[in-house]
């Protein structure tokens, strides 16, 4: 974290919202706001209260481009979504909005709250973080509002300007941890390999690890592509370098860093029937061109050339593929040999001779 | 009229120089104290900006605008620089 200083001298801010968004109502916007200010006051003994009239600590204003007196200026859509100022007088802990942006509640366009949660990080002292998990990383990554977004980056950095909470016994919300990388029980959501990487999926986490070498990064599935959602359940890599993302019955096609427009579809639209709610895993045998769904203890078999479903299908996974009698949780292709994966298991399986070679600890890609 | 297209790869690169220049300049240009006393920096070349960029983001540190660096500019931002403050 980095902390620009002096914080504020005192604990009792104020703030008021000069105009709004005609993007959200303005319920929506109030809400957002006092959320982001929630957000803060939670760790610390800072209190937030509302004026409507004069000049608060925290004045916050949606302008477009060159704005009243303001310094920066903004530069329509996408690109600078916000700016603050530290903590003092004048612009001192003002927070500035582009009203070129789409505002929003949900994951669509910007996040207002996560957006103005940042701002007021700067507000009250904070300059950007280079950890990716935190919320005072400079680029925009959505997070499901539900999750608590200040990383122990965020808090380490607040606290080190105002302290914790006076007396709070430690009711705080659970701060949204990173998964161990060498927990010798860890399981996946999903795997699919991405060129020469390899792509584990687990919550709203990722990690990327380069065969042949040690490397594994841990980040944020947002950091990357920020309208994915968290807990992806089925994933894989087709013939024309695009990656499927599969969770409940949707589906979004990825090609490079870009979610292809349209996207999510239903499942339906690949040839399964309306029953099927849920892809557990997926795999496409590059050597064939046909991509294997797994479902329970079934799988469907899928023309990639054809675009579309096989007859004859669901068959029953086990039959096919002798030693892999559990749900699958995940499933790749590596070097012809398919991984798959369950639980803290994974089974190495050779398709040309139907046989499992091996059973593996599933943290085994990790160099643990 | 007999005017040369514009060739696409030299268009693109004249677009991402910009893009370059206006992202250091936003946000990797210290901004100068006006009550500093005594001997000031040196102004920093893009190529050490762009290290520095490229080390605050944890991509490879090359100082030249390769593709995962310009990616990375190219992502919606929050508009306080990342130095200086």
């Amino acid at each position: 974290y980095g902390v620009t200083l002096p914080g504020w001298k005192k604990n009792k801010l104020t703030y008021r919202i000069v105009n709004y968004t005609p993007d959200m109502s303005k319920e929506d916007v109030d809400k957002a706001i006092q959320k982001a200010l929630k957000v803060w006051s939670t760790v610390t003994p800072l209190i937030f209260t509302r004026i409507r009239e004069g000049v608060a600590d925290i004045m916050i204003a949606f302008g477009t481009k060159a704005h009243g007196h303001c310094p920066r200026y903004f530069d329509g859509p996408l690109g600078v979504l916000a700016h603050a100022f530290p903590p003092g007088n004048g612009f001192g802990g003002d927070a500035h909005f582009d009203e070129d942006e789409d505002w929003t509640t949900g994951s669509a366009g910007f996040n207002l709250f996560l957006v103005a949660a940042h701002e007021f990080g700067h507000a009250l002292g904070l300059s950007h973080s280079n950890d990716q998990r935190a919320l005072m990383f400079p680029n925009y990554a959505y997070v499901s509002p539900s999750e608590f977004p200040l990383s122990p980056d965020d808090i380490n950095g607040i606290q080190s300007i105002y302290g914790s909470r006076p007396n709070a016994p430690d009711k705080r919300p659970a701060t949204p941890t990173s998964p161990k990388t060498c927990d010798s029980q860890i399981s996946f959501d999903a795997i699919t390999t991405l060129r020469r990487e390899i792509i584990f999926l687990k919550g709203r986490h990722l990690w990327r690890v380069y065969p042949g070498n040690s490397e594994v990064e841990l980040e944020l599935i947002s950091a990357f592509w920020p309208t994915l959602p968290p807990g992806i359940q089925a994933a894989y890599e087709n013939t024309k370098d695009q990656i499927l993302f599969f969770k409940g019955n949707k589906f979004w096609v990825i090609s490079g860093y870009r979610v292809l427009l349209g996207y999510p579809k239903n499942i339906n639209t690949l040839g399964f029937p309306k029953g099927v709610k849920k892809i557990d895993a997926a795999v496409c045998n590059k050597d064939t061109g046909k991509t294997d769904f797994f479902i329970g203890d079934k799988y469907w078999r899928y023309d990639e050339n054809s675009q579309s479903m096989e007859t004859g299908y669901p068959r029953r996974t086990v039959n096919d593929f002798p030693g892999i009698s559990q749900k699958v949780d995940a499933v790749f292709q590596q070097k012809g040999f398919f991984y798959f994966f369950h639980g803290s298991k994974q089974w190495e399986f050779d398709p040309t001779v139907k046989k499992v070679i091996r059973e593996i600890k599933s943290s085994s890609w990790f160099n643990c | 009229s007999n005017a040369l297209p514009i060739h696409p790869e030299k268009h693109n690169n004249e677009e991402d120089e910009k893009l370059v220049q206006d992202y250091l300049n936003q946000f990797y240009t210290v901004e100068p104290d006006p009550k500093q006393l005594g001997w000031k920096t040196h102004d920093e070349s893009t190529a050490e900006k762009l290290q520095k960029m490229q080390q605050f983001f944890g991509l490879k540190v090359t100082g030249k605008p390769d593709p995962a660096t310009l990616e990375m500019m190219k992502k919606p931002r929050c508009g306080v620089p990342d130095v200086g403050l």
